[in-house]
């Protein structure tokens, strides 16, 4: 069960809400979607989006029960509706060589490293082979599958 | 299908349906399968789905989706690309023969994949970065590419009938012009040219061969053996 994710996956993008600031940005209703007003209500469809997700292995987690009602309450708290845009992914991948906080949004780039990643001779992010001979000092290595035929 | 799995086995799999090939952070990918005929055993692959997952400022989602007689050189949203983020051009598309042949290379997860079409079938074919097959959960466990065919959707040759006016003979002599070797994928031959009738099968088994001498990083992993993968 991995509820724990959700609640700080929530967590973390209401703190960010907090530190933006203005009071319109805990309400719904800004309909080109603007990262401000709506931003609890994305937070919360995300929130709600994520404990479905593990709801078959939650299924007897008193957290998990927690949460898919606290995500209820403060939906119709704050006047949210169930349809509309979520916050963006969540920073989430694989254990990276050198391990460490990653960038969102989206998962992790396999092979990469944070403190290399961020620096001005960093290599291009989007070149694995690249970044993974730079970062390791050696080729990744590959894997093979297929399936064909009848 | 006969299906080559990461750690080298080879299984020629009944499975029936939509069954994940691969299944982890970065890609999913998915075969749907039926049976070669009304009441066959043996099925084959006649729709590929494969979802190149959102990556930071590489690529947006991309879907991908072939089946039979429609391989497209696009994703579904008639993009070639990974879309406006700065890396979009990390993952391309592109058609090496019309309506038989689309390779799709995504440099930001060291990965290449071939889809193609011959005889009514579709095979795929991948090299993928190891880091990058290994970032899945344990609830993503059902990934033929990883634990190749589950032991009960496993078909022996002797569980299958042969089709048509072929007979063993002439299949081994139309398999051996391509495959010399007579390893697993020269048998798959036989079976496929057997079961179907069809001798066009021997392109599949052929070209499957060829995928695995140019994705392999060992060669000397390229043929697999009754005795030692689990070939049939």
């Amino acid at each position: 069960c991995k509820i724990l994710r959700c609640n700080a996956e929530y967590v973390s993008s209401t703190l960010s809400l907090k530190s933006g600031g203005s009071p319109g940005a805990l309400r719904e209703g800004d309909p080109d979607g603007g990262v401000g007003s709506s931003g609890l209500c994305r937070a919360l469809r995300s929130y709600a989006l994520c404990t479905r997700r593990t709801a078959r292995t939650c299924r007897g987690d008193l957290a998990f029960h927690s949460a898919v009602h606290g995500i209820e309450d403060l939906m119709i708290q704050h006047n949210c509706s169930r349809q509309g845009p979520t916050a963006s992914p969540p920073p989430r991948g694989p254990a990276l060589p050198g391990g460490g906080p990653v960038r969102s949004p989206g998962p992790a780039l396999p092979g990469a490293s944070p403190a290399r990643s961020s620096s001005p001779a960093a290599p291009d992010p989007c070149d694995y082979e690249g970044r993974f001979s730079r970062l390791h000092g050696r080729p990744p290595g590959f894997l093979h599958c297929a399936s064909f035929g009848d | 299908p006969h299906v080559r799995s990461f750690h080298h086995h080879f299984h020629t799999c009944r499975v029936q349906g939509a069954w994940p090939l691969l299944d982890n952070d970065f890609l999913f990918v998915q075969a749907t399968s039926s049976p070669v005929a009304s009441g066959a055993n043996a099925t084959t692959t006649r729709k590929l789905t494969i979802i190149f997952k959102n990556m930071q400022e590489c690529i947006d989602q991309k879907v991908y989706q072939a089946e039979v007689d429609n391989l497209p050189a696009a994703f579904e949203d008639g993009s070639v690309n990974g879309g406006a983020r700065p890396g979009g051009s990390s993952l391309s598309i592109r058609t090496a023969e019309p309506g038989s042949h689309v390779e799709i290379q995504a440099a930001y997860i060291g990965t290449t994949i071939i889809i193609r079409q011959t005889a009514g079938q579709l095979s795929f074919s991948i090299k993928v970065a190891e880091d990058v097959a290994r970032a899945f959960s344990a609830e993503q466990d059902l990934q033929l590419c990883v634990g190749g065919c589950p032991p009960s959707q496993r078909l022996s040759h002797s569980e299958c009938n042969h089709r048509g006016a072929i007979t063993i003979d002439t299949a081994r002599q139309l398999c051996k012009e391509g495959l010399p070797v007579e390893d697993a994928y020269f048998h798959s031959c036989v079976f496929d040219v057997l079961i179907s009738g069809d001798p066009n099968f021997t392109v599949a088994a052929h070209a499957a061969l060829e995928d695995a001498r140019a994705f392999l990083p060992d060669l000397e992993k390229l043929h697999l053996f009754p005795s030692d993968a689990g070939a049939p």
